[in-house]
C-alpha cells in the first residue's frame, strides 16, 4: 500500500491511498485502503490521513475517520490522537501497520506499531526525511 | 509547534521489515522510490500548487515504481490476479472518489479522483470503475504489465504456508 497527506500553502489538507492489497488475499477482498474514513480521509477542520497495515482492523476501528474526529471532539492534538489509535487501539484488536497524518499546522505525523513503515516527508524549508526501520 | 506553510508525507507500506533480509541494493531502490515520489509531490507545493494535487502526484510516482505495492508491483490475490483499489479525499469541501478491484487501469489514484470530480458518486468498483476509466480515457495496461517476478514469488511462498501477507515481512512480501 502506498499513500500521501499535505498541507499546501492555503492550509488547505488532502489524503491518498493507493494498494494492490495483501499477498495471496481472497479475490473480492476489500481493504481499508479505499473505504473513506478507514484507510483514507481528509477535512480541513481537522487531519489528513493515510493508513497501511492490516486493512480489517483499520476498518473496524474507522482509524482515520476517528482521528480526526478525536482532534474535532476532544481537541487533542493530531499526535496525540494518532498514538491512541495506532499504539493503544489497534493493537488491541491485533492491527499491525501505520499511517502518515498532517493537520492544518504543524508537522506531519508518521507512525506504526511494525517494525517499520517505508516512508517519507518533507516541510517548507526543512530538507526530506526519509526511513524504512524503526 | 512548527507552522511550516506547506507539508508533505507519503508511505510505501508497512510490516515486520528486517534489516537483514533486506539487501543494501534493495534498500537503495526502497530509498530511491521513496526520494522521488516525495519530489514529485513536493514540486507541487514549492509552486503554491494544491494539496489535492500533490498527493495524487506523489501516489502516481509510487504506483508507477514496482518496488511498492500499488499500480505496476502489486501483490497477487490467491488466484494469481490483480485487484487494486484507491481513494482520494479533498479536505477542503470533503470530496472524496474511491476505486476498488480495478485489474488494468494503470494509475488507480487518478481514476478515484475522476470518481471524486467528474462522477455523481462516491466508489465505483470493478467493471463499473474499468469502464469509467475507458469513458474518460484514463491509461489501461495489459493484466501481465502489472505483475512481476518478484509478486510471483511471493505469492507462491504465501501459498506454501497458506499466509496472507502485509506489504513488507522479512522483506519478502512488498
Amino acid at each position: 500500500t502506498v499513500g500521501a497527506v499535505a498541507r499546501d500553502m492555503g492550509g488547505n489538507l488532502a489524503a491518498a491511498t493507493s494498494t494492490g492489497g495483501m499477498t495471496n488475499k481472497a479475490p473480492g477482498r476489500v481493504g481499508d485502503a479505499p473505504l473513506i474514513g478507514a484507510g483514507t480521509y481528509a477535512s480541513n477542520r481537522g487531519c489528513a490521513v493515510s493508513a497501511t497495515g492490516h486493512g480489517e482492523m483499520f476498518i473496524r476501528l474507522t482509524v482515520a475517520r476517528d482521528i480526526a474526529a478525536m482532534m474535532e471532539y476532544l481537541g487533542l492534538d493530531l499526535e496525540e490522537a494518532v498514538r491512541r489509535k495506532v499504539h493503544d487501539e489497534l493493537p488491541a484488536l491485533e492491527g499491525a501497520g501505520g499511517l502518515i497524518a498532517v493537520g492544518p499546522e504543524g508537522l506531519p505525523v508518521l507512525s506504526f506499531n511494525t517494525p517499520g513503515m517505508y516512508r517519507a516527508s518533507r516541510c517548507a524549508g526543512e530538507s526530506e526525511q526519509i526511513a524504512i526501520f524503526e | 509547534m512548527n507552522n511550516t506553510p506547506w507539508a508533505l508525507a507519503l508511505h510505501g507500506g508497512a510490516g515486520t521489515i528486517l534489516r537483514s533480509k533486506l539487501t543494501k541494493q534493495e534498500e537503495a531502490r526502497f530509498r530511491e522510490g521513496l526520494a522521488d515520489a516525495l519530489r514529485a509531490g513536493t514540486a507541487v507545493l514549492e509552486k503554491g500548487g494544491a494539496a489535492i494535487d500533490a498527493v495524487e502526484r506523489t501516489v502516481i510516482a509510487l504506483e508507477e515504481n514496482p518496488m511498492f505495492n500499488a499500480g505496476r508491483g502489486s501483490v497477487l490475490t490467491s488466484e494469481g490476479g490483480i485487484e487494486m483499489d484507491a481513494a482520494i479525499m479533498d479536505g477542503r469541501n470533503l470530496d472524496a472518489g474511491a476505486v476498488i478491484g480495478l485489474n488494468t487501469v494503470r494509475n488507480p489514484i487518478s481514476l478515484a479522483r475522476l470518481v471524486m470530480e467528474k462522477n455523481d458518486h462516491v466508489v465505483l468498483a470493478g467493471k463499473g470503475a474499468e469502464a469509467f476509466a475507458r469513458e474518460r480515457g484514463l491509461q489501461s495496461m495489459p493484466t501481465d504489465w502489472f505483475v512481476t517476478e518478484r509478486r510471483r514469488n511471493q505469492l507462491e511462498e504465501a501459498r506454501k504456508t497458506q499466509a496472507v501477507s502485509l506489504d513488507h515481512n522479512d522483506g519478502k512480501y512488498g
